[in-house]
């Protein structure tokens, strides 16, 4: 959980499904 | 020949597509991964001075590494890694994918680094940042050598995926049955890119030596990459350090996990 909780947006981005497009 | 895990003596998992896909697919699979081209958007002042070329530097890095993520996911089998590995993998690498897109673009345009379509840098503009300028010729040379070599689509496609999942080989052993279980999915990850690396190869033509050898320079000009990614990432630490740039978002959190 530590390593999830160092790397919030990296594993947000990982486990959801929005396209890059909406971010940028 | 290389030694196997225990667990890759099991039977293939039904998940592991990758493995039963020939390299011709897999390399179709990673072509239609690719980012798309990524604009920086900004009204470019020039001449830079050395904070406003930093903060276009850092505002591109941070939208690619979002693109980087999705690319990340769309190579067949990554997404089947344990979450540790897959963030693992993606906080080694990412700069130095970042160098290897920035080579690719830049390949047919010697003595410029093409950081994206709307952010051309001379090599001489680089002198407005203190130390960049060495970064910026490690960049051409190895864009000279790559250009040397006529590196194909098909190529660069597979030693990018080759940077992200040999990034984080060596620093950690499997501990746990889950851990040893996804090293042993990465590592016949690994020998699918290298199958999918040999396949594209082959179609150029060469002799079976020159294959051989191509490959070799291919596979060896990585370490030069991971050279420039360290100075890279030494020098946006420093300019962090001194407030040159303010980094923020996920270019900050990737930078953080390499200091």
């Amino acid at each position: 959980s530590s390593l999830k909780e160092k790397h919030k947006i990296l594993h947000q981005l990982l486990q959801n499904n929005t396209s890059p497009g909406d971010l940028a | 020949l290389h030694l196997e895990p225990p667990l890759a003596r099991l039977p293939q998992p039904p998940h592991e597509q990758h493995a039963a896909m020939s390299p011709e697919e897999f390399i179709s699979r990673i072509m239609e991964a690719e980012p798309p081209d990524i604009y920086l958007m900004e009204d470019l002042k020039k001449p830079f001075t050395e904070a406003s070329m930093m903060m276009s530097l850092t505002n591109l890095a941070d939208k690619e590494l979002v693109f980087m993520i999705s690319w990340a996911k769309k190579i067949p089998g990554f997404v089947e890694l344990s979450l540790a590995d897959q963030i693992n993998l993606l906080k080694c690498c990412w700069l130095e994918i970042l160098m290897l897109g920035l080579i690719w673009r830049s390949v047919d345009h010697p003595g410029k680094l093409i950081f994206s379509p709307d952010f051309k840098l001379n090599r001489e503009e680089g002198q407005c940042v203190e130390g960049i300028m060495e970064i910026f010729d490690m960049l051409l040379a190895a864009t000279a050598r790559f250009r040397e070599l006529k590196l194909q689509r098909e190529e660069y496609v597979c030693l990018k995926a080759m940077i992200l999942l040999n990034s984080n080989l060596c620093s950690t052993s499997p501990q746990t049955a889950e851990e040893l279980a996804s090293r042993t999915r990465l590592l016949r990850l690994l020998d699918s890119v290298i199958d999918a690396l040999v396949w594209a190869i082959s179609k150029l033509g060469l002799s079976t030596q020159q294959q051989t050898l191509r490959l070799g320079h291919l596979t060896m000009l990585l370490s030069h990459i991971r050279h420039i990614s360290n100075k890279g990432m030494d020098h946006l630490s420093t300019m962090k350090r001194k407030n040159v740039v303010l980094v923020y978002n996920l270019l900050l959190e990737m930078l953080e996990a390499n200091i």
